[in-house]
């Protein structure tokens, strides 16, 4: 596996953010 | 209703599921309040957590506590298997227009639009990189439905259901006339979806920006 | 064969198609390299690209043209009705697990790895909470496989498949034995696998992490 190939690769690396942030926006839309 | 789906009220993830439910005309009690569901503190309550372990919604509660969760997995239990895809390769196809969706749009969508929403914080790069690769999508979506009316075979699936709901904060917040000018075929695709009465019983009327959404600092 | 995979070699996210079709018994071509495929610009080649507008491997041609992209989708093509999980109930919750490690497990991994393979920079922050996030999740599948042998009923499915290939970087090369000790059901699980004859025909023998790569600056 070659590091260039997984770099070439599709991530959502800063996926954790979009979950914490998409959480606390519905949580606090009805609050 | 035997079967119930607690999700935050308007949440866009659960939509799929209500739409594939109304094709299926299987009858969901939908929990999004007190006292049942506390949406601000519901996923991470011990009793939510007791029969949801994965601690998110939407979620989903069977007969005799059969319980599924992940939006996705949701919609294809209680949707149809006309939506699913009938035989071997329809369904595959759904199946890899769900993973684009999942991939490809949703990732884009959330950096372009939650600091519309002030979900979350704009940052300029990201917000840049994603208008770019949602051009990117929508120019191969555009041709894929030149000469197709739905995304996989002659009639909605959950490859459509799907899609339409990751655009759907797209196409409402900040794809204004100009910036949908270029993808003619998709916007047609999409408004004859949420025209149809399985969408619109959920969505209401979708109106399409006209006037795309600056972020909220 | 009249069924093609065009790939990296040895690429991770090709092991659940390949693994699949061993299951099936599916005779897969696989194109790895020239002339057919230049790994360095396969994706992007005007040839390439025509049958695959998705621009991304893994890739799949079956006859008549038939095109499939996105791993998910493959291997449920190339698979069995047993690993798709058999009736509404299974098949919805092989589509949970896969959307878990699609959502939950390959961040988290891409995010704690990649950099240990100079395949990303390193950012201490999301490398953290990915640490983070995989102990809460292997702690979960530690319960869910507290009293099961696979995922999703009695035998192995798209579900195990997909999330052994999700969590082989992690095994291989920073969950040593002192961060696994916490989670021995899933490395039972784990381990279990890819003994698998199908399994072990794809990864070859898979070697339980004994010292976590440090990143590459």
């Amino acid at each position: 596996m070659s590091a260039e190939h997984l770099a070439q690769e599709n991530i959502w690396f800063d996926k954790y953010r979009y979950d914490d942030a998409e959480r606390r926006y519905y949580e606090q839309l009805n609050g | 209703a035997a079967m119930t789906l607690y999700t935050y009220p308007d949440f866009w993830r659960s939509y799929p599921v209500l739409i594939a439910a109304q094709y299926s005309g299987l009858q969901l009690k939908v929990i999004s309040g007190p006292p049942e569901f506390e949406p601000q503190s519901g996923c991470r309550t011990d009793h939510f957590l007791a029969k949801f372990p994965f601690g998110k919604v939407p979620a989903f509660e069977g007969e005799n506590g059969f319980h599924i969760c992940e939006s996705n997995a949701i919609a294809h239990y209680v949707g149809t298997d006309a939506l699913r895809g009938i035989g071997p390769k329809d369904s595959a196809l759904v199946q890899q227009w769900v993973s684009y969706a999942d991939g490809a749009i949703i990732p884009a969508v959330a950096n372009w639009v939650y600091p519309t929403l002030g979900a979350s914080a704009y940052n300029k790069q990201a917000s840049e990189k994603a208008q770019a690769d949602l051009q990117g999508a929508l120019s191969f979506l555009n041709e894929h439905l030149q000469t197709r009316t739905f995304l996989v075979g002659e009639r909605v699936s959950l490859a459509d259901i799907t899609l339409v709901c990751a655009l759907l904060l797209l196409y409402k917040q900040v794809l204004d006339p100009s910036l949908r000018e270029p993808f003619s075929n998709v916007t047609r695709w999409f408004c004859s979806c949420v025209h149809q009465p399985q969408f619109s019983a959920v969505l209401g009327k979708v109106k399409l920006c006209e006037k795309a959404a600056q972020y909220k600092v």
